[in-house]
């Protein structure tokens, strides 16, 4: 038996919403400390990583493990029929062929009830060391988005350089070229606004990526008002946006390589 | 400009 409850719908809204573009299918793994999700895009390029403690939940039971294999096409269009700020309740017995998902009103006085099909879902997973990056970069989530936006106007790939002196995104394409630079600041604090941006660095890192994939990871902005950009010379860049108190998404995108 | 990578030739499928 699995039962969690979370007091704002929009949450679980918001989580949905920033993988669903990657990942069309997810085994969600349920167990006694929380909720895992761990998938790779068709292409093999990008791997979405969702964890949510069972502390985070208002209501948490897991009796046994289990693994939920969820269309979130189907789930996304579920969670549009609740309001932000209606208390959901999700829920599956044992060997379940469905997840149930209800949502009740702020006043307690609206309760609704849907059921989404479970499915077999047979996918690789892959192991994911822990890595120490060379450089961390720790900025503002709308900021991330920002760029992302105005970088793919001019070129697909952007490249990200993080020395010393802060982080560049650059671009080009058949129009132009264009590069955005953030310089460091040593501390985030009020006085230098929520905007400002961080670089932690033991050696300067530089990679390429693909565009289209950080817009979709920037579809995370609303989840966290940070964002931190994990990078190491060959190895894939780890994109992380906490969920307040309770978890995290980190996407990794697999860089592009010297032929 | 390079070749894009893939997650599995960097990380192991377990």
């Amino acid at each position: 038996m699995i039962e969690a409850v979370l007091p704002q719908a929009s949450l679980l809204k918001k989580i949905i919403e920033a993988i669903k573009e990657l990942v069309s299918e997810a085994n969600f793994d349920f167990s006694e400390t929380g909720i895992r999700l761990q998938a790779m895009d068709k292409s093999h390029i990008a791997l979405s990583f969702l964890h949510l403690r069972n502390d985070g939940f208002s209501e948490y039971r897991c009796d046994r493990s289990q693994t939920l294999g969820i269309n979130l096409e189907s789930f996304s269009k579920v969670l549009k029929c609740a309001a932000n700020d209606d208390q959901v309740q999700i829920k599956a017995t044992d060997k379940a062929e469905s997840l149930s998902i209800s949502f009740e009103s702020t006043a307690k006085d609206r309760v609704s009830e849907f059921n989404v099909k479970l499915m077999d879902i047979d996918i690789d997973s892959v192991d994911v060391p822990d890595m120490d990056y060379q450089a961390t970069v720790n900025m503002s989530s709308q900021e991330f988005a920002r760029i992302v936006r105005d970088m793919m106007t001019i070129g697909e790939a952007i490249t990200i350089d993080a020395t010393k002196q802060g982080v560049k995104f650059s671009t080009s394409g058949d129009a132009g070229e264009g590069n955005i630079l953030l310089r460091h600041r040593k501390t985030i604090d009020e006085e230098d606004g929520p905007s400002s941006t961080s670089v932690e660095i033991n050696e300067p890192v530089s990679h390429s990526l693909a565009l289209k994939f950080l817009a979709n990871f920037a579809k995370a902005a609303p989840l966290a008002d940070r964002v931190s950009i994990n990078l190491i010379e060959d190895a894939p860049v780890m994109f992380e946006f906490k969920i307040s108190d309770m978890g995290h998404i980190r996407f990794y995108l697999a860089p592009q390589i010297e032929e | 400009k390079g070749q894009q990578g893939r997650i599995d030739s960097f990380f192991k499928i377990s």
